[in-house]
């Protein structure tokens, strides 16, 4: 891919951060 | 079903389905979606993000799935 390793190295936090809002939610929910 | 209106289902699996690395952008987004407006498509992406179904990539105009892969 045309991704600097700066750039994929930022998704993948933004991924965390997310994955980690999506179970807070989740957990919210029960 | 999910929790989610028509409009959001919509934009997430649009997202869903995009491959590229770098996630789709909301004027692909909106290329696909005649029957949404821009105003709209943003929310949806925001709430979207909130709950954490998706994330921005390279900039806050590009956005994946969590539920991809």
């Amino acid at each position: 891919s045309g991704l600097t390793e700066e750039q994929k190295r930022k998704i993948e936090e933004n991924r965390q951060k997310a994955l980690a809002r999506r179970a807070e939610r989740l957990a919210a929910q029960r | 079903v999910n929790g989610l209106t028509a409009h959001q289902s919509q934009v997430l699996n649009l997202i869903k389905s995009c491959s590229d690395p770098e996630g789709l952008s909301l004027k692909e987004l909106k290329s696909q979606l005649h029957n949404i407006n821009m105003t709209t498509i943003k929310q949806a992406v925001e709430f979207l993000s909130s709950e954490g179904h998706i994330y921005s990539t390279v900039d806050d105009d590009h956005y994946k799935s969590t539920d991809a892969e």
